[in-house]
């Protein structure tokens, strides 16, 4: 499971 | 970017027209909570910080000055162009008990404990509760102009919408956020009685007023 360092939702 | 996050972000960007127009047509914030407004104002404040730490694409970085272009030029409508119509008498709910609970729990739980990662957290929690405001607003007057009904419908909509679009996420790209997603079914199941009453009621041309 990739754990996001951004978030790339609004 | 999937179908049903497009949607939502587009039933999202609806609803906060939908809201302008109808100050701006009508001069008047009649039956709008100003602050669920400014509670909105907050989130998009607190979230969209990463606007200048991290690019992630034209579209992202246009809908998030959008989102917190729109919601301040909302606030400044209710609170000083149309301050006469806003209904102040109505607008009561204490918005402490929805920041600081949620505050203090974007402290506890969070991904990271940064100053940006809590504020984003915050920002989630919050927003999760911020339209509670405006729902108790409308139970208090007992009903909601059709335009207001709308704009509630296309805002539900939203995070119902991001519910599919995490749903799709977890399958196909194997990527999921438990904050967002709980407190985006908190935020969803907020609606449900409101969205009942929108289907059965102003759908069928009748005007949204509550049982007495």
């Amino acid at each position: 499971v990739e754990i996001a360092d951004t978030h790339d939702e609004l | 970017m999937n179908i049903f996050r497009l949607l939502g972000d587009l039933s999202h960007i609806l609803a906060i027209i939908i809201l302008l127009l109808k100050i701006w047509k009508t001069r008047s914030c009649a039956g709008i909570s100003g602050k669920s407004q400014i509670l909105f104002a907050t989130v998009y404040t607190m979230r969209y910080l990463d606007l200048v730490t991290t690019y992630i694409s034209a579209y992202n970085t246009f809908m998030k000055v959008i989102f917190i272009a729109t919601s301040y030029a909302t606030v400044f409508l209710i609170y000083v162009k149309c301050k006469a119509t806003y209904d102040h008498n109505h607008d009561t709910f204490r918005i402490e008990f929805l920041i600081l609970p949620t505050l203090v729990l974007a402290l506890l739980i969070n991904h990271e404990f940064t100053i940006m990662e809590v504020l984003w957290t915050f920002s989630i929690y919050l927003e999760s509760v911020a339209i509670l405001p405006q729902l108790f607003l409308v139970s208090k007057t007992g009903e909601a102009e059709s335009i207001t009904s709308h704009y509630l419908f296309a805002l539900g909509s939203y995070r119902g919408l991001y519910l599919l679009n995490w749903l799709y996420r977890f399958y196909a790209e194997d990527h999921y956020d438990l904050i967002a997603i709980i407190a985006g079914l908190v935020q969803t199941v907020l609606y449900c009685d409101f969205f009942y009453l929108y289907i059965t009621k102003v759908l069928k041309g009748k005007k949204l007023q509550l049982p007495a």
